[in-house]
């Protein structure tokens, strides 16, 4: 099973169209092996992003370097999962 | 059996269509699982369709899940399904309905990345196929259609998240669809449920040109949205995929709505903010309700709107 350990999901609201063309091209690299969950396409919504622990420093740095707003949506990916997985397995013990 | 089976949590592919059978048997004058063909690692594709009689009835179709990591979507249309066959003969209205249309609703359409998702990779998209000369396996089943093929907002790459697969109708989850629509000839409405973002959309999503019946979805939409947020305050906003997300080709109800099936929707269920495709399990009842509520308001324009 793929795990997810350390992963984060960050929200970014970009501000301009400037700002979404620079996400754009975030999409558009492989380097951070990214999943965009939503993508950029306009101010009005948020994009959210998928963020391996590995390229985490890097991509909030870019953020940070461009000034695109951005917070934390889900601070570690595989403790969502682990806790998915728990009710899952409790609720087949007791649906069994 | 279906009473006791619990709507509030996630469940795998088997006891999903274990489920199914219950349905059927729970419901022999109303409801026949119908296969569609097979996934390609060989997984059966299975439809519930709900019918009074008659043949050939003008129909709507609904699918859920073919995104396999968007689990809301599959675990709300289970509630829909039953809350369609409890409702019929007792709500005026869904008993009209189905005294009129059939309605075909297909709880899984990616079979092979449902299973994967439960099994390998929770955050699996795609289908499960081989991409012949590349290591990445799957198609963007949502980018497959034969509308705007291979155009903006589908990559060629098959280690992206949104490769739009070889050719129109590569995927075979695809092409069982296109083929039943087809030999069917007579869909009304075609609406798929995805997650997540709170949106109700109409084409087009391959280009950004309004569609000759932008007015009337758009109608249709806003008074859809009412209902659903009427239940708990739930925001969502409408428009074309390409003017309300972004610009993407090959997308299923582009294809339907060229297809000749004005009715053409799609649905991105919650959340937005805190969980993405993670939604927690006690949110799907929540969701599957508030969902009922917009698209029988759909279902039951279309039913008045016979065309």
């Amino acid at each position: 099973r793929k795990v997810f350990t350390g992963d984060q999901v960050l929200r970014v609201n970009a501000k301009s169209e400037a700002q979404i063309q620079l996400l754009k091209t975030l999409e558009n690299g492989e380097v951070f092996k990214l999943d965009f969950w939503t993508h950029p396409s306009s101010s009005d919504l948020p994009i959210d992003i998928h963020v391996p622990y590995a390229s985490l420093y890097a991509v909030q740095k870019f953020l940070q370097d461009n000034e695109i707003p951005f917070h934390v949506m889900i601070q570690d990916l595989q403790e969502l999962l682990d806790k998915e997985q728990e009710d899952l397995q409790r609720n087949a013990v007791k649906g069994g | 059996d279906t009473k006791s089976f619990d709507y509030a949590t996630y469940h795998r592919l088997d006891a999903i269509y274990s489920w199914m059978d219950s349905m059927v048997a729970g419901h022999p004058n109303l409801i026949s699982k119908v296969q569609i063909g097979s996934s390609y690692e060989n997984r059966p594709m299975y439809v519930l369709k709900f019918s009074t009689g008659g043949n050939n009835r003008p129909a709507i179709w609904i699918d859920a899940g073919i995104h396999s990591r968007e689990w809301i979507s599959t675990a709300s249309a289970l509630w829909m399904a039953n809350k369609m066959a409890t409702d019929f003969g007792v709500d005026p209205s869904v008993t009209s309905l189905l005294g009129k249309m059939d309605v075909y609703l297909m709880i899984v359409t990616n079979p092979d990345g449902y299973a994967y998702t439960h099994t390998n990779d929770r955050m699996w998209r795609k289908t499960r196929s081989v991409n012949s000369g590349s290591t990445c396996r799957g198609v963007d089943p949502n980018r497959n259609w034969d509308a705007g093929f291979g155009g903006p907002g589908a990559s060629k790459n098959p280690c992206s998240e949104s490769y739009h697969g070889p050719s129109a109708h590569s995927a075979i989850e695809v092409k069982n669809i296109v083929d039943l629509i087809k030999n069917h000839g007579n869909f009304k409405a075609f609406i798929s449920i995805h997650a997540y973002s709170q949106l109700l959309m109409y084409p087009y999503g391959y280009t950004c040109n309004d569609i000759p019946h932008q007015a009337e979805l758009d109608s249709v939409g806003r008074r859809a949205v009412q209902a659903l947020s009427s239940l708990y305050g739930t925001s969502y906003r409408v428009g074309s995929i390409c003017k309300i997300i972004y610009q993407a080709s090959g997308g299923s109800i582009d294809w339907s709505y060229n297809n000749g099936v004005k009715y053409s929707f799609a649905f991105e269920l919650r959340d937005t903010g805190r969980y993405g495709f993670l939604l927690p399990a006690n949110q799907i009842i929540p969701t599957a309700t508030e969902t009922w509520l917009g698209l029988k308001h759909i279902m039951e324009y279309v039913r008045d709107h016979p065309y």
